[in-house]
């Protein structure tokens, strides 16, 4: 009972744990998902982002506990750069002509 | 109301599918739930094309400069219902199929048409409406802010906090009662969303988020078609 979390688990990296193997993760993301970059250039940027990705996976687990976040075939994507390839909803709003359903019966 | 509920078990899903490079989701959401109506009305499961929608409509918003179905650079489900009630329908995606790509041509072949919308409408932002009507009418086309989606793999998602900016449409095929979710001590009840990103994403293509508080927008932005007869 005396001993906390703290005690019987030694931190023995720095503190941004998200990152660790980040170039090994890195790799099997390209297997996985069949990613190849046509430059260094453009693999390094690729790696950067990657890494920024894996830190807003880890944000995201804190925010959403009962999901699991983690490397998707997004994770080389900046935010704006999957807004851009893989959203496409136009417009924020309905049109104010649009029929309302009818209101169903929903108890019992 | 039952308790849960999913519309792949019925028979009235298609497999997942994928969008590609594209912002083609809005035709995705579309056609998912003119798929699910046209099961209701005859039965029978039939993959609807989206590179029609993709190619052939560019309805716009009269309300709105500007704001028309574009192809891979967005569009509406509303405004894709309008166009396939004006168009006569959707051809099958065997008859015109998905390149995730825009072209200048439309390729709809009026002769080919294999589900018809006969009407459709938005659902109130209340979730015991929004489930009578999924129950009732079939899958919905809904929109969601999707910034969790990008590391999403599985599970029930509940952000504490979400943006409800809508940018992503997707399909509403189901709910259940009890997601588990060991974190805050007890069940969740969620929704169950058929995305487009193919089946290697989230669970089998799927995504599951909590239910009750209009998390992420889903609640905000939802709408039903029904299918007509083919004569």
């Amino acid at each position: 009972d005396t001993f906390s979390d703290d005690q019987l688990i030694k931190q023995v990296t720095d503190g941004s744990d998200e990152l660790l193997g980040a170039e090994h993760h890195f790799t099997l993301f390209k297997r996985k998902f069949g990613k190849s970059y046509a430059s260094q250039e453009e693999h390094d940027y690729r790696f950067s982002v990657f890494k920024r990705n894996l830190r807003r996976a880890a944000r995201h687990q804190k925010l959403d506990p009962t999901a699991t976040h983690g490397v998707t075939q997004f994770s080389d994507l900046t935010p704006a750069e999957f807004r851009r390839t893989f959203l496409g909803l136009r417009k924020l709003r309905l049109p104010k002509d649009a029929n309302q359903a009818p209101i169903l019966p929903t108890s019992d | 109301l039952p308790e849960d509920f999913d519309w792949r078990e019925k028979g009235a899903v298609t497999p997942v599918k994928n969008q590609g490079s594209c912002g083609s989701c809005w035709s995705f959401s579309t056609t998912g739930a003119l798929e699910g109506a046209n099961f209701l009305e005859t039965g029978k499961l039939v993959s609807l094309s989206e590179q029609q929608l993709v190619d052939c409509d560019h309805e716009c918003d009269p309300e709105e400069e500007g704001a028309c179905d574009s192809g891979c650079n967005g569009g509406l489900m509303n405004s894709a219902f309008e166009y396939t009630l004006k168009a006569g329908g959707l051809m099958r995606e065997e008859d015109y199929p998905y390149t995730g790509t825009d072209r200048d041509t439309c390729k709809f072949d009026k002769t080919k048409i294999a589900a018809k919308v006969a009407n459709f409408s938005v659902v109130s932002l209340d979730e015991d409406q929004i489930a009578a009507n999924l129950v009732k009418n079939g899958p919905l086309a809904v929109a969601i802010n999707a910034v969790f989606m990008q590391t999403y793999i599985g599970g029930v998602s509940c952000p504490y906090i979400c943006s409800k900016r809508l940018d992503h449409g997707v399909l509403l095929v189901g709910y259940g009662s009890a997601g588990y979710a060991p974190i805050r001590m007890k069940e969740k009840p969620y929704w169950i969303i058929k995305n487009s990103w193919g089946e290697n994403w989230g669970e089998n293509g799927f995504y599951k988020i909590c239910r009750g508080r209009n998390i992420c927008g889903v609640d905000s932005m939802v709408s039903t078609v029904a299918a007509a007869v083919r004569s």
